[in-house]
């Protein structure tokens, strides 16, 4: 499962803090890993330092076939994690390319095939639109953040439709990684029970680990950091080299 | 400031539970509402104990141009308060309406006129997306809720030259009715500093209503209640009435 896309229609889930973290934690264990920002909103490039790229590069650029990957990827400042940021050039991918249908998904997926790394993690926009769609039709598999609430809950009964969907039409080989708690506090019933739902229904595909609340989390990306590169012993940052660890154990 | 889109990029940040609430609470004081949910998550519908819509009907039906308001839409369990409801069919429209430009924002700005209500209130999808752009296009007023982060502060800089860029193409008498601290925890520093950066930003613009954070706003909607009918005592309750109270005083 070499690319994943870290994808989930509502917003706010930690699509972003959890693209970021889990790429920074499996470069910190030794691997090379190229996060690649495919979200108007920039938030992953930011969070690992990088200013925003400036037209004709980036994602944008990879996406119209005007770079190749290793044009459109940069080092950021922590070793063996490369990034392919976002820019406002991004902003006109989200209402649809000029290349629609087929041609838009495959150009994503051949460049990736050009892909050295051991992992590569794309951090995709909330609502179901041209990018986050043509980032699951390119991907191997598929990593969901939720919260534990009714509207998550909700959410995923269209999910598992929406996945055979990609599935069926786009990338037969697409599989879920998993299911990730995200801002997560067991305190609350509705979490408990949301929590207890989801793994009945999902048995193993919900990661064990969770990622409790924890402002460092919040405060990391304003530093241009990983939060592990923040505040290494707080809570977020142990919870996100567990995901890592787990990450690694379960998705070959 | 007849007709106000609920609108923030970000993902997460209130958005629905502002609009479905806000709402609740005007439609309580004695006028009449109308809330449309303009996001295929249809979580505004669920939250006002709605059924999805039918193909045919609701949001998607209306921006089709094969229904007239009236026709959209429906009364909800609440006196006062109907809603235009979302279903799976608005999905097709986040990828792109066949008639794009301009003759999609007239669509929805000639439907609204026929809104005999005291107040519109529109729910919008997160990221920039032809359904969110469209309903800023067709509003009066634009209510942006947001976390005190550091995402949010960055999202803001664009903020202001997108809401620019709308005005001058499609819709030059769209106003800011104010943005709106959602979640707000003043008792950690990063939300306390970012408070006080929107207030020397934006002044009298920032709502003097925060939305604490209170775990029965995230139960009400699986009751298919706003949050005033679910538990009209609690802390989320009380800041949306304040919130209803300072709107129609501030937003005419
Ligand atoms: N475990 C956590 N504890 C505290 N804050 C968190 C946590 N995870 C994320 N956050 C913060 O919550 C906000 C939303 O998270 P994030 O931006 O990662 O979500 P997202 O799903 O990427 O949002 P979007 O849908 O807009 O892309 C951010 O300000 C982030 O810093
Ligand atoms: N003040 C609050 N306290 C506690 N929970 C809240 C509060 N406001 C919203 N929530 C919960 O947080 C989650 C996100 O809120 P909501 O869905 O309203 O945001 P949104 O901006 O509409 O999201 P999206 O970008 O996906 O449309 C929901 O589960 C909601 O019930
Ligand atoms: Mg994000
Ligand atoms: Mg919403």
């Amino acid at each position: 499962m070499k690319t994943v896309a870290v994808a989930n229609r509502k917003g706010g889930t930690g699509k972003t803090t959890t693209a970021v973290n889990l790429a920074a934690c499996l470069a910190a264990r030794g691997r090379s890993v190229l996060l690649i920002d495919a979200d108007p909103q920039a938030n992953a490039t930011v969070s690992v330092g990088l200013p925003l790229a400036a037209d004709g590069t980036g994602t944008a650029a990879l996406l119209a076939a005007d770079a190749d990957l290793a044009a459109a990827a940069a080092p950021t400042p922590f070793p063996r994690l490369a990034a392919v940021p976002a820019g406002p050039a991004l902003a006109a991918a989200e209402f649809g390319f000029e290349e629609r249908g087929d041609g838009w998904q495959r150009v994503l997926r051949d460049k990736l095939t050009q892909a050295r790394h051991d992992h590569v993690i794309i951090d995709t926009p909330p609502a179901m639109g041209f990018l986050a769609y043509n980032c699951l039709a390119a991907a191997d598999g598929l990593l969901v953040p939720l919260q534990c609430d009714y509207f998550s809950l909700e959410g995923l009964r269209e999910f598992a439709a929406n996945l055979a969907r990609i599935r069926q039409a786009h990338n037969p080989g697409l599989r879920l990684a998993g299911l990730l708690r995200t801002m997560h506090d067991p305190r609350t019933l509705l979490a408990r029970q949301v929590s207890e739902g989801l793994r009945r229904q999902f048995g193993s595909l919900l990661f064990e680990t969770s990622i409790p609340r924890n402002v460092r989390l919040a405060e990391a990306p304003s530093h241009g950091k990983p939060v592990i590169h923040f505040d290494r012993g707080c809570s977020g940052a142990r919870a996100y080299e567990a995901l890592a660890d787990e990450f690694e154990r379960k998705c070959r």
